[in-house]
């Protein structure tokens, strides 16, 4: 069996100053989960490690670099499944939280649930031993000023996040 | 939206995906991510999924587990991606792009968004690529 590791950073139209740096992200993480592969390692840690260099990068909307809510809050959803057994862990709504793709795989490890969500979310991170960091961490002067131009009425931050069709 | 999929030297697979939601969203807006089915699916006889894209299309159409029924149905993991994200695009105008593979080490990245930002590593090579059509390849 060779071992495959395929990574995405997200759909729609990136401008063409984050190009390089979207593209620079995900090689750094299909490598770096990869090298878990080599290692012996399971896909579940690969693809886990791969997402969390992801939301650790600010290109990225994930983690730090998260799109920002009607109010200027940022809420994060994770979703991890393992296909030996199908066991699958996620988070939704989730606030100040560094890396919600680990928080969802110890909901999978740790807990009879699939998805817990917002305020239950973050009291079973303090619970497993995963620390809150300050929202403004997650958010990046890019993030803020998408959510400030999406203000203006008339504005369409789907389409402005999505794109047209390719 | 970001995510991960894998094939270990096992045969065994998993997905991975993580998101911030979309742009403006409703306070307590949920999208497809957190949901098995929508935001990711994995199964060592199928392969697994993770996709990206506008979550309310991706969960009318529980995309994920609609591109490995395609595969179970004998689709490669390009074509079942591509007849998948076509039939979305008819039923709800959704755009999306996916990373797929299945349990033989085959897989794909596809979408129909204007651009989706992908790797791909195995066998000595790291393919990526950002818009329609690109795969560059690199030595791992």
């Amino acid at each position: 069996m060779l071992p495959v590791l395929v990574v995405h950073g997200g759909a729609g139209n990136v401008p063409r100053q984050r190009a390089e740096l979207s593209c620079a992200g995900v090689r750094e993480a299909a490598r770096a989960g990869y090298a878990l592969l080599q290692s012996g390692r399971s896909a579940m840690d690969a693809v886990v490690e791969a997402v969390t260099l992801l939301e650790n990068n600010p290109a990225f909307n994930a983690g730090c670099g998260s799109v920002l809510n009607e109010h200027g809050g940022v809420e994060m959803d994770a979703l991890v499944m393992d296909g030996r057994t199908l066991a699958s862990g996620a988070v939704s709504a989730v606030r100040r939280i560094a890396n919600p793709v680990q928080l969802a795989r110890l909901v999978m490890e740790k807990t009879q649930h699939l998805c817990l969500t917002a305020e239950g979310a973050s009291k079973f991170a303090r619970a497993v031993g995963v620390p809150e960091v300050p929202e403004e961490t997650l958010i990046t002067d890019y993030a803020r000023k998408r959510w400030q131009r999406n203000l203006q009425p008339g504005s369409n931050p789907v389409e402005c996040q999505m794109g047209k069709m390719g | 939206t970001v995510g991960a999929v894998a094939v270990d030297s096992e045969g065994n697979v998993a997905c991975a995906t993580s998101t911030g939601g979309m742009l403006n969203k409703m306070e307590g807006r949920v999208g497809d991510t957190p949901c098995v089915g929508c935001g990711g699916y994995a199964d060592n006889l199928l392969g697994a999924v993770s996709p990206t894209g506008h979550g309310e299309a991706i969960m009318k159409v529980t995309l994920s587990r609609l591109i490995l029924f395609y595969m179970e149905q004998g689709k490669t993991a390009a074509d079942a991606s591509d007849q998948a994200l076509a039939y979305m695009w008819e039923r709800v105008q959704g755009l999306a792009g996916v990373v797929v593979v299945d349990p033989r080490g085959g897989w794909a990245a596809r979408f129909n968004s204007l651009q989706m930002a992908w790797a791909a590593a195995q066998n000595g090579q790291l393919h990526y690529g950002l818009g329609k059509g690109e795969d560059f390849t690199l030595p791992l």
